[in-house]
């Protein structure tokens, strides 16, 4: 069965992006068959990998407003043998607004999405800051969601409205979507902040909160301008070793479903 | 002459509400009457400043709706006696759907801020992370904009996409729009990656970088949790220092004008 699991949070940078290319790419190294699918217009997780916009090439836009599939839009093997991606553009800065109109405007990714699913064990759709129409088109689409929580005051605060979506998105588009778990990203040890905010996270979500914590570690934020995920830019910072555990968490949580 | 400056970027997380609060506080300290306008669903801002949700008082989105006016959602001196807020609420996460079929759709907050704007020195206006119709309707009421650039990767890639916007409402829009100043963010001496991220903002925009600029400070991140602008929490920390230098800058600016 493929695990299709939304990265969302309308809070700005919690670490979206970061887990999007750093999970995917320690699920390819665990030989998982792995896509991660850029739906966000920034472009961040498709930079952050090292991939150039491919000019002609289609990418999600093309295939969200049907001038074509998104097989036609796969990269295939980046950096690894088992991690697919799905670029973003610029042209998606104008897809909600054309998507208002169209027809089942929230399903459209899902239909998409559903001629290439089964060939991975993985996909993982990095979402922009935002509770439009891309993300709830996400939301549709995903079998489960995993909201990344920066240890800090207002990633804490904007859980409720988010949650609120999912529940909306359950109750109508989607009934089968779950939580697939939730991260503390940027957790640093030594602030006050940091601790509070991660054990209000554990005290709300209990067993949903990952044991793998992401430590603030100044080699992911490097990792991007190279265009590499952070288990090829430096395998032994404790920013891979930390996405390394999750993948293994992720993997285990699959295979107890 | 009133100065309204929007607070723009759509990469996430990069300090726009930390900003937003913590200028408009120190511009009230310095006497200028100052208003903060929070148009980003998320709300930050609004509880930021310790600002609760106002049950049955109007919000921007009443305003923005055209069910009240904006001076009827106006909360007076907050914490300073030159600082009044508008606050966001959670009904702004519709808001983007409801303007597509309005008139004149991107035009909307410059009429409501038009009938009040000529009582204060500076208006700030706190955008969401994204470039659709909130944040274009505030390129639109603004006479300039003020970029926070958090000194990482992202932020700096994602700048050509805010440029072309902005670009965009010059020509059409708002002609008498201006860059107010580009503002270094999370700034570290110590890292690499931040001074390299700083050298290459200071060399693409040259004198319109603040010499100000704002260090990653704890306490900037703690104050919100009390409610509280860092010029109160923690007068004598960097973050404060930082915020209150910058607003002497803003100040200088809009006198040179
Ligand atoms: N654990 C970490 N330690 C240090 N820096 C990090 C960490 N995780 C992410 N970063 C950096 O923090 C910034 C924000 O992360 P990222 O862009 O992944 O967040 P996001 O949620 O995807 O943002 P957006 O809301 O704009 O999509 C980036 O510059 C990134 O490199
Ligand atoms: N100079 C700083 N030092 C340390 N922490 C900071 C600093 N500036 C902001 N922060 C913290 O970083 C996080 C992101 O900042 P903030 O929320 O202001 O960004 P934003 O651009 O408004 O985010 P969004 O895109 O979600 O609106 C917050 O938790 C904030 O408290
Ligand atoms: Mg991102
Ligand atoms: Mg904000």
């Amino acid at each position: 069965m493929t695990h299709v699991i939304a990265i969302v949070s309308q809070k700005g940078g919690v670490g979206k992006t970061t887990t999007a290319i750093n999970l995917g790419a320690s699920l390819a190294v665990a030989e998982k068959r792995t896509l991660i699918l850029d739906i966000d217009p920034q472009g961040n997780a498709t930079s952050g990998l090292g991939v150039r916009d491919g000019g002609s090439r289609p990418t999600v836009y093309d295939a969200l407003i049907g001038n074509s599939s998104l097989e036609e839009a796969i990269i295939p093997e980046v950096h690894f043998r088992h991690l697919d991606v799905v670029p973003s553009n610029r042209d998606l800065v104008g897809a909600e607004i054309e998507l208002v109109s169209a027809e089942k405007r929230e399903s459209v990714l899902q239909n998409a999405l559903s001629a290439i699913q089964s060939s991975y064990d993985f996909v993982l759709v990095d979402c922009p800051p935002s509770l439009g129409l891309l993300t709830l088109n996400t939301l549709t689409a995903a079998n489960s969601v995993l909201i990344p929580i920066q240890c800090e005051f207002y990633a804490l605060e904007g859980l409720s409205q988010l949650l609120n979506t999912v529940r909306l998105v359950q109750r109508g588009l989607n009934p089968g979507l779950g939580i697939e778990g939730v991260l503390l990203t940027m957790f640093d040890r030594r602030l006050n902040l940091s601790r509070q905010v991660a054990a209000e996270a554990r005290e709300y979500f209990g067993p949903k909160v990952y044991s793998a914590a992401i430590p603030r570690n100044v080699r992911l934020a490097e990792a991007p301008s190279f265009g590499q995920p952070i288990v090829l830019y430096d395998a032994a910072s404790s920013g891979a070793q930390a996405y390394l555990a999750l993948a293994q968490e992720v993997i285990e949580r699959a295979n107890g479903i």
